[in-house]
């Protein structure tokens, strides 16, 4: 494993438990969109239904156990904690995400490097992940003011993104790894998507 | 053809 790898990895964890700790410790999860967490839970659920099947190293099988269950307990907290609950801006998080779900599950039968259960699984949670974050992006330029750990989550996550993508360059040079391109596509549209935000996060 | 391989990354 290398550097921009495990960079990757951390940027990613280090951001979904920001945003869990923010959650708990503040009792509120006021600016941050279920929908996205829903959807990244759903995301997790379906790449890492492989845990069973295809063992790599016990570093990948603890760190998909971890995503796994912050993720839930994000979610858990955001809908049945009885404090968080109140906080939640429902109103503000309208995002069709069902849409997202559903278009995702298309391209990954048409799409896939084989017409498998697992890998349409796995390039169903590549397409979905790609998109996952908008629902919060409209959430976030709803909001007047962008609070700083939402704005951090944000960061990390497309920070996670882009040390995949040198990953993959990386890798390609050094091993000879031919990442996937449906990797490679949705990787690439996906750290556009957090471009965009930082864009505009950052002219503000 | 073979079974593409197993997903190493995360």
């Amino acid at each position: 494993m290398n550097a921009f790898r495990f960079l990757g990895d951390m940027t990613h964890l280090f951001s979904v438990l920001v945003l869990l700790l923010k959650i708990y410790a503040t009792k509120s999860c006021s600016g941050v969109s279920r929908k996205t967490q829903e959807l990244y839970m759903v995301v997790f659920l379906a790449r890492y239904m492989d845990l069973f099947t295809d063992y790599i190293s016990l570093y990948n099988s603890v760190m998909k156990v971890v995503f796994i269950t912050s993720s839930a307990a994000i979610v858990w907290c955001m809908r049945r904690h009885p404090q968080v609950r109140r906080t939640y801006d429902k109103e503000q998080d309208t995002f069709r995400h069902v849409v997202l779900v559903a278009a995702a599950f298309v391209l990954a039968l048409i799409f896939n490097e084989r017409f498998t259960f697992r890998e349409i699984c796995w390039a169903f949670s590549i397409y979905l992940e790609a998109v996952a974050i908008l629902p919060q992006l409209v959430l976030l330029q709803r909001g007047r003011n962008v609070d700083n750990l939402t704005g951090q989550y944000v960061f990390f996550l497309g920070a996670y993104r882009a040390f995949y993508i040198l990953n993959w360059i990386y890798r390609y040079f050094t091993e000879g790894h031919h990442s996937r391109w449906i990797s490679w596509l949705s990787g690439l549209v996906q750290t556009g998507l957090y471009a965009d935000f930082f864009y505009y996060y950052f002219l503000r | 053809d073979s079974e593409p391989e197993a997903h190493d990354e995360l």
